[in-house]
């Protein structure tokens, strides 16, 4: 682990007087690649290495007697600045029906994660209507149906033949006419850089003004997380991010690149396919600090 | 890269820079860096052209030569289709058996997901769009009576191709990975040499797991070929340079898209290209 690693560099610290950018190398090295075998990218890691050489040679450690305990402080310190505070809960509109938008790239999770949001809404005393806004993966719609089903959800769909947008929109006079206090709508998986998928998505903002819009992403996913925030940050300002995935042992870098390049907050985890309470767990920070650290 | 530089320090941190955010990991990286340092050396070069070509061909050698998905005749030929959750199974079978039918090959399929929601359903609109008969199982079918029943009806229908859909399942759970080693020995015992095929589809977003991903689904059953899907996107999939060298297996198809044709085979060449494009 990188906690067993940084204690032998830790080791050649002792006594070594002064820290200097030479005798701190090998700590920020091994942080470096701990790092980059977690997925978190590249120049994310950069930026991170680079601030904790600075904290490191600077005033708070001259003429520490413990050096090699300082610079791990640091270390942690900067990764939960970074990784963010607390789980934050899913807003709840001030009036009218509570509208949560999901988006995200293929196969991230979404459909699976609208039907644990709607199973909690509902444990917290909720009504949520399902909404099914893709219309283009093959079953798409009937995947969304059975798992309504599992979770006594109502599931809102006019077909594939109607556009996303109209069915959005549509879906919340349904909710408004049917008592429904929360909408969840999952939407197609697409690339960030497919215009013409990502204005759908910008139009489905625009009509329905949703309360949230959360990015689903996959815990697994390599360097690349970081344009795909970026992009749907962009596009949409997202609201917040939910982590799938995470039963499985990706170690999770990904968590915070997106942290850095987007400043959302990572409100769920989800760890497992059944669609059950315990599968939608809160965000924990230092949690996920210690498994990108590995 | 191309344009006329010194090979120096930042170059080399440049590139450094470029493999690492097309997830080829640390290591990975660190070798090909070493081999290229060595041949810099020993070739005397000193210009960042003749540096790239180098760079190019020590990837391609940890790559190793192309090897196309290959139906030989079997009668029916298998193909078990395995990987992650939602790396792009499904999907890829669509794909190759709409390919396989274009060739001129009858295709059978075995929905052998019978656990997620809609699976089934999924798969049998993919085979309506390429042509392909879908074998399913009845319901709480398991996945094992479902590939069994497949080879024998691909076998009375005279089939050339059978293609297995599995369902998605991360390599953490013993459970699963021990429900595809018996998939596996069922076709074995069902049709001498099956499966013929093992495919590992693996996400083109996906950074570091990949290779434990590999490593883990080889263990259960030998993979024959990776299958790198969404290339389409902005990821590189660097990360197949290592399974290739971890499992043994070359990547033979990627996936480009969504639709029934966005199947190509793997080369290798250009995919080193667009790694530095
Ligand atoms: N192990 C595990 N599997 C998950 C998790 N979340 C989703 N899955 C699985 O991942 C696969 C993809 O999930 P979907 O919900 O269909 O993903 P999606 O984002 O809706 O996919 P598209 O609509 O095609 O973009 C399915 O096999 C799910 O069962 C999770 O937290 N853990
Ligand atoms: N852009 C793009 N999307 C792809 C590609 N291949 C698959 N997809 C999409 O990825 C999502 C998941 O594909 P599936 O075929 O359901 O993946 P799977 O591995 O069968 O998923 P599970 O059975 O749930 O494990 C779908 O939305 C597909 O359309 C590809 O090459 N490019
Ligand atoms: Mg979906
Ligand atoms: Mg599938």
């Amino acid at each position: 682990s990188l906690s067993d690693r940084l204690q032998s560099t830790f080791k050649r610290l002792k006594g070594q007087g002064k820290l200097t950018e030479n005798n701190i190398s090998d700590t920020l090295r091994e942080v470096r690649r701990a790092f980059l075998e977690a997925d978190v990218n590249y120049k994310v890691t950069r930026e991170f290495i680079e601030r904790i050489k600075v904290r490191a040679l600077g005033q708070e450690v001259l003429g520490s007697l413990t050096p090699e305990l300082q610079i791990a402080r640091i270390i942690g310190e900067e990764l939960t600045q970074l990784m963010g505070e607390k789980a934050e809960k899913i807003r709840i509109a001030p009036s009218g029906p509570t509208v949560v938008m999901l988006a995200g790239l293929q196969g991230a999770g979404k459909t699976t994660v609208a039907a644990k949001l709607a199973l909690r809404f509902r444990k917290e005393g909720r009504k949520p209507l399902l909404v099914a806004a893709d219309v283009y993966r093959p079953a798409a719609i009937k995947q969304l149906q059975i798992l309504g089903e599992q979770t006594e959800t109502p599931v809102f769909s006019m077909g594939t033949e109607v556009s996303p947008v109209d069915i959005a929109a549509a879906s919340v006079k349904e909710a408004l006419a049917h008592g429904h206090n929360c909408v969840i709508i999952d939407t197609a998986g697409r690339l960030h850089v497919d215009e013409t998928l990502m204005d759908e998505l910008r139009q489905i903002k625009e009509r329905v003004e949703p309360t949230e819009i959360l990015l689903i992403v996959d815990a697994m996913t390599g360097q690349d997380a970081v344009n795909v925030a970026e992009n749907f940050n962009t596009d949409l300002e997202i609201d917040g991010v939910i982590l799938t995935k995470m039963d499985g042992d990706a170690r999770g870098g990904a968590a915070l690149s997106i942290r850095h390049v987007t400043q959302k907050p990572i409100k769920f985890i989800s760890v497992g396919e059944k669609i059950e309470a315990a599968a939608l767990e809160e965000f924990h920070p230092e949690r996920m600090s210690s498994r990108i650290l590995g | 890269l191309r344009v006329g530089r010194r090979i120096d320090e930042d170059l080399m941190e440049e590139i450094e820079e470029i493999l690492i955010q097309s997830d080829v990991g640390v290591d990975t990286t660190l070798t090909l860096m070493d081999n290229v340092r060595e041949r810099v050396k020993s070739e005397g070069l000193s210009d960042s052209s003749e540096l790239a070509s180098v760079l190019k061909s020590e990837i391609l050698n940890l790559l190793g030569v192309d090897v196309p998905l290959q139906i030989k005749d079997e009668k029916p030929y298998t193909i078990l289709v395995l990987g992650v959750n939602g790396a792009g199974k499904t999907t890829t079978i669509g794909k190759l058996a709409s390919r396989f039918i274009a060739d001129g090959h009858r295709v059978l399929v075995a929905a052998g997901d019978t656990f997620r929601a809609a699976a089934e359903d999924q798969l049998s609109i993919w085979c309506e769009r390429a042509g392909a008969e879908l074998i399913r199982g009845g319901e709480n079918a398991e996945p094992a009576s479902v590939v069994f029943d497949a080879i024998h009806a691909a076998k009375h229908r005279d089939a050339d191709v059978l293609i297995v859909d599995t369902a998605g399942r991360l390599h953490t759970k013993k459970p699963l990975m021990d429900e595809l080693s018996k998939i596996g020995r069922v076709m074995g015992r069902a049709h001498t040499g099956a499966p013929h095929e093992v495919l590992l589809v693996v996400d083109g977003t996906v950074g570091q797991n990949a290779l434990m991903q590999a490593k883990i689904f080889n263990e259960a059953v030998p993979i024959t070929g990776v299958v790198v899907t969404k290339l389409d996107g902005t990821a590189k999939g660097g990360i197949v340079i290592a399974v290739n060298a971890e499992i043994g297996a070359p990547v033979k198809l990627i996936g480009i898209g969504e639709k029934l044709d966005d199947l190509r085979d793997f080369a290798g060449a250009d995919f080193v290209e667009a790694l530095f494009a």
